[in-house]
């Protein structure tokens, strides 16, 4: 069975970046892979929040939120017209 | 918008606001449905060039290129990851994976905040007159963050990502989601990072009223935005063969009745099997009993205009839409395929009454179209969301109320006015309501106050905007609850109603800064990862300090009391509770007094000090606001109303007082 994913928004905290990435894009996307082979980086966030968004099963969510500098993970939540 | 611009007097005062230079040095972003740049409403004669500081883009799509831009529409983008990560890839038959909208919402919002000036605009001749957006003179920038399938977090986050980047000064979004602490909120989250960066938000409060706790968007550094009527109405009437004539509303512009034919009448609860029948569902009535008759329909579940499809489906030739005491008297006219009257709940009740009434019930409806000059005006409508504030009820939510009921704006020439796919019909505008139609006259007139004031802070902004409103028409009433019928509370309409042209010039503004939001959240005992979460900053609250969230410096007041245990809830026992806030002088030198009209004997409000005297420009007072209050029941909410005047500004705010 393939576990189903989902859309998350990983906050992270931008201060504690270790000094051998280049970029915060760079550590985003290590992040990602630490968890997730096939792990699907949507959205690299850089001026309203620093983090990425990026699809995961349940496991890949538990797992990322306790990787170092990351502040939260926020599942996608569906927005309607008013 | 039509008649808008008139109801607010910006029409009337054109040299008190900014000329077109100034005026078009602001950029409105807006988050929403994308949009249709042929709309006339993007006509960029008459604006000089993107201002320098712009690095937004317009990025090409389906049925988009980058020459779809112009001096007006400088910036479009659309955002559709999240989107697609849910819903797989977008099937561009079925809608444009590009800035283009297909729905008609985005182009609606975008043009009602800042669309340039359209001679002749109406919807099928109703709501005739020239529309325009509230910042005329200002540019707008596109960003596409909902599908069919609806906006996604992620999808939205990135937009506002891209319009801090790209350089907007303010930004409309007309969605909500469910309530959710401010950490856990991405629309929050995104939003404190475009106010650190100088950018107003302006939110919708939803579509949830009248009843109560149903807001969206409620964090303090976003202005929260409800709905009132304008002084128009579209009236229709229902004629029965009894010869009694009700009035309703209508947009319905096909082939009307002929005066005289009456047509037998039915109630669709009475000519379907289904348990629903009364609400016209699909396939719900049985077309041997309405095939020529006009039904009666029950308003709620599906939308308005598709039982008028369902009506039409079965043979029916026209419809009487009925509130039901969720809507009360609230009327809000569409563009039906049917010739049809929405009524409100008494006249529904009273139609029913004859149906059963008599054996053989007939009906015609004829329409009367555009009426101007409609009072009361405006009233909060029925539909606003209303607070308390769900999250933190200690700040008063909505912030405002601005025009959101039957409002005329651009359109896209994708999808009928209905928005049903059998409504072949396009038009160049079209008449909605909602608070999102709402959210983007706060967006425009914020440009406005903007483009005067380019230097005031997004808080000083929506200060501005919320001190300078009015709460009571001309004889000094209250402004009206639709769904009452009785005085509206600053629960529905915050500080009041938007009063653009005093909001040029309000004398004082209670500003607040990023260090004043973070002492909100400390108040809130957020800790520093979840302040981190917000804000993006290490900060850290001071373990000795005395946080209050009463003293976030805020243009209004809420004092949220227990009720004493024990004491029956009518004990006499006062409670004392101290505000304060610092007042900014915008203005020039003056001494302001100070002022508080109240009705409640439970509560006795002191202002200290009673005056306060402002020498210069950017001099900064702060005042103490004492409330004792006695014990009441749970449950009780009183309000009053403090000012402070020079004589020549009157800068206001709501008091909430409530008992739990």
């Amino acid at each position: 069975a393939v576990a189903e994913k989902k859309t998350y928004i990983v906050h992270m905290d931008k201060s504690t970046m270790p000094t051998s990435f280049t970029d915060h894009f760079e550590w985003y996307d290590s992040a990602l892979k630490t968890v997730s082979d096939s792990g699907n980086m949507l959205y690299a966030y850089t001026d309203v929040i620093h983090g990425f968004s990026a699809r995961l099963t349940a496991d890949e969510a538990k797992s990322l939120e306790s990787h170092p500098g990351v502040l939260s993970l926020l599942e996608e939540v569906k927005y309607e017209l008013h | 918008t039509t008649r808008t611009p008139q109801f607010l007097g910006l029409d009337a005062s054109q040299s008190l606001f900014p000329d077109s230079t100034t005026a078009s040095d602001v950029v409105v972003g807006v988050l929403d449905t994308g949009v249709w740049p042929e709309s006339k409403s993007f006509d960029d004669a008459g604006l000089g060039p993107v201002p320098s500081s712009w690095k937004g883009e317009c990025e090409a799509g389906n049925n988009f290129n980058t020459s779809h831009c112009n001096r007006k529409l400088i910036g479009a983008r659309f955002f559709s990851k999240g989107y697609e990560g849910a819903f797989g890839p977008i099937v561009a038959k079925t809608e444009s994976k590009s800035p283009r909208d297909d729905d008609g919402h985005g182009t609606h919002t975008s043009t009602t905040a800042a669309g340039s000036a359209v001679a002749e605009a109406s919807l099928f001749g109703y709501a005739a007159g020239t529309a325009r957006g509230m910042a005329r003179h200002a540019r707008v920038a596109a960003y596409k963050i909902c599908w069919q399938g609806g906006c996604f977090s992620s999808d939205i986050v990135a937009a506002m990502d891209a319009a801090v980047k790209d350089g907007v000064n303010v930004l409309s979004m007309s969605i909500g989601g469910s309530v959710a602490d401010y950490d856990r909120d991405s629309v929050a989250i995104g939003a404190f990072g475009a106010m650190t960066k100088g950018i107003l938000v302006s939110c919708s409060a939803g579509n949830g009223g009248p009843s109560s706790m149903t807001l969206s968007n409620v964090a303090p550094w976003i202005t929260t935005v409800g709905a009132g009527t304008l002084d128009r109405e579209f009236p229709a009437y229902a004629m029965l063969g009894s010869g009694k004539n009700y009035s309703g509303v209508s947009l319905y512009s096909g082939k009307p009745f002929s005066d005289s034919s009456l047509v037998p009448l039915v109630y669709a609860a009475n000519v379907s099997n289904s348990s629903y029948g009364n609400l016209c569902m699909t396939g719900s009535l049985i077309p041997a009993k309405v095939s020529g008759k006009i039904v009666v329909c029950d308003r709620g579940l599906n939308s308005r205009v598709q039982k008028g499809v369902v009506v039409k489906d079965a043979g029916g030739i026209g419809m009487i839409l009925t509130n039901t005491d969720s809507y009360g008297e609230e009327l809000v006219a569409d563009t039906h395929l049917i010739p049809t009257v929405a009524v409100g709940q008494l006249t529904g009740d009273a139609i029913k009454k004859y149906i059963l009434s008599d054996t053989k019930p007939t009906a015609t409806i004829t329409f009367a179209g555009t009426q101007l000059g409609v009072q009361p005006s405006p009233v909060v409508a029925a539909f606003s969301s209303r607070g308390p504030n769900p999250v933190t009820p200690d700040i008063l939510k909505p912030d405002l109320i601005a025009p959101g009921v039957n409002i005329l704006a651009g359109w896209t020439g994708a999808a009928g006015p209905t928005g049903l796919q059998e409504d072949t019909r396009r038009v160049s505008f079209n008449i909605v309501s909602g608070t999102s139609m709402s959210c983007p006259h706060v967006s425009g007139l914020a440009a406005l106050v903007k483009g005067v004031h380019f230097d005031w802070s997004p808080a000083a902004v929506k200060s501005a905007l919320m001190t300078t409103t009015y709460t009571t028409y001309k004889d000094g009433e209250t402004i009206k609850d639709i769904a009452t019928g009785r005085p509206s509370t600053p629960f529905d309409y915050g500080a009041g109603h938007v009063n653009p042209v005093a909001a040029l010039d309000p004398g004082l503004v209670y500003d607040a800064g990023v260090d004043d939001y973070l002492g909100f959240l400390c108040a809130l005992n957020y800790t520093s990862a979840r302040i981190k979460t917000i804000s993006q900053q290490d900060y850290t609250c001071e373990s000795g300090k005395k946080y209050s969230l009463g003293d976030l410096n805020y243009p209004s007041f809420v004092v949220p009391l227990q009720t004493a245990s024990g004491q029956g809830g009518g004990s006499s026992a006062a409670t004392e509770v101290k505000y304060t806030r610092t007042l900014t002088n915008v203005g020039t030198p003056a001494t302001y007094k100070a002022s508080v009209s109240s009705k409640t004997r439970a509560v006795k409000i002191t202002v200290e000090p009673e005056s306060l005297t402002f020498s210069q420009t950017n001099e900064k007072k702060t005042f103490t606001v004492t409330f004792s209050a006695s014990s009441m029941p749970s449950g009780t909410n009183e309000f009053a109303r403090m000012e402070w005047s020079d004589g020549k500004h009157t800068v206001g705010s709501p008091i909430a007082i409530s008992w739990t």
